[in-house]
């Protein structure tokens, strides 16, 4: 496994979505593990419907919350989701009308897998097979503005998790981004720190938010609950899927 | 040499020219004067809780001033978390309404 994964350095990642006032991180999750999963498997870049994934999904009203195993049992049930262009979102769901008939359907998926909850496996399956979803605490979020996040359960508890995001790689942050110099360490008890294991996050609260829309969390202590549900789409239906290469 | 003498540099700025810059940057205007007081309210404690956060951090993090400022911490729970999906764990659940079964 590769020290470092970006897969937006691959750019199959699409733009960040803003959710606005529609509590829809879930269908964007989806979403966005659909695109990037069809682009890499076969190399066509597509901008999917959110808001078919909000008509259309069981459960009433997509935009008062729901869970990344509706976005995708939905895309199964309609045999695949339109492009954002021809079924664009309008931040409020439109129940009991949906639309997904009268489009053209550009990506599907065979079926969708939750993940071992170890982050070592997490990182593995994002190297060699694409991005992926998970669900966090986003309570700290609200004050956020760039850098790793390595906040104690206290101050980020794990075991309350309220909003979906894409993962798209993990890295080790350098030198240059730690705080403490070498002077600083030596006159205060801080043990010296070394580079700091980090996940790259892709939120939906529009590019203007955190480190251009993403963020990023400590790999290697389940910060926020990351570990809680790691759960992806599945693009190919081959019984063993080639690895990919992610770029480091 | 005297510090007295020293130049006491640029003031700093005051929390309602914080919370004005704020609403510039993100466009924020509010319906009355009390909506206003209270949006600074709560603005001045999350600048606080920023301020924590920043100092019992333990990787790279920086918080601050960000969107979501002028919003109490329930506000944006009910805004941006996943109500449909946001709990504790659901054995902390069947714990605490099992022990209230006993007690019963």
């Amino acid at each position: 496994m590769s020290q470092s994964c970006d897969w937006r350095k691959a750019h199959i990642i699409s733009p960040v979505k803003n959710q606005g006032n529609c509590r829809c991180c879930w269908a964007i999750a989806a979403a966005g593990n659909i695109e990037a999963m069809w682009n890499i498997r076969y190399k066509v870049s597509v901008t999917l419907s959110v808001q078919e994934l909000l008509d259309c999904a069981r459960c009433e009203d997509g935009c008062a919350g729901g869970y990344i195993w509706d976005a995708f049992i939905t895309v199964l049930n309609y045999s695949g989701l339109a492009s954002e262009k021809d079924y664009p979102f309008r931040g409020h769901a439109n129940i009991h009308k949906c639309l997904a008939s009268n489009y053209r359907k550009v990506a599907w998926i065979y079926d969708y897998i939750m993940l071992p909850r170890d982050e070592q496996g997490i990182a593995r399956y994002v190297a060699t097979q694409g991005p992926i979803t998970v669900i966090i605490n986003s309570k700290i979020l609200q004050h956020y503005k760039k850098g790793i996040i390595k906040g104690t359960s206290s101050k980020c508890d794990p075991w309350f998790v309220d909003h979906y995001v894409l993962l798209v790689g993990y890295g080790r942050s350098k030198a240059e981004e730690e705080k403490w110099t070498e002077t600083d360490l030596s006159h205060s008890n801080r043990p010296p720190r070394h580079s700091i294991p980090y996940w790259i996050l892709k939120n939906s609260w529009g590019a203007n938010w955190g480190e251009e829309g993403y963020f990023r969390l400590h790999r290697g202590s389940n910060t926020c609950g990351i570990t809680k549900y790691p759960i992806t789409a599945r693009v190919d239906n081959s019984a063993k899927q080639q690895p990919v290469s992610c770029p480091p | 040499d005297s510090l007295e003498a020293q130049d006491p540099g640029p003031r700093p700025l005051e929390l309602k020219e914080v919370f004005k810059l704020f609403q510039i940057q993100f466009n924020r205007s509010y319906s009355n004067q009390a909506e206003y007081a209270r949006r600074l309210d709560i603005f001045v404690h999350n600048l606080a809780t920023a301020q924590r956060l920043q100092e019992e951090e333990l990787g790279t993090a920086e918080f601050g001033v960000t969107p979501f400022s002028d919003l109490t911490e329930e506000e944006f729970g009910q805004l941006y978390g996943n109500r449909r999906v946001a709990r504790k764990d659901l054995r902390v659940a069947r714990k605490v309404s099992f022990d209230k079964q006993e007690e019963l």
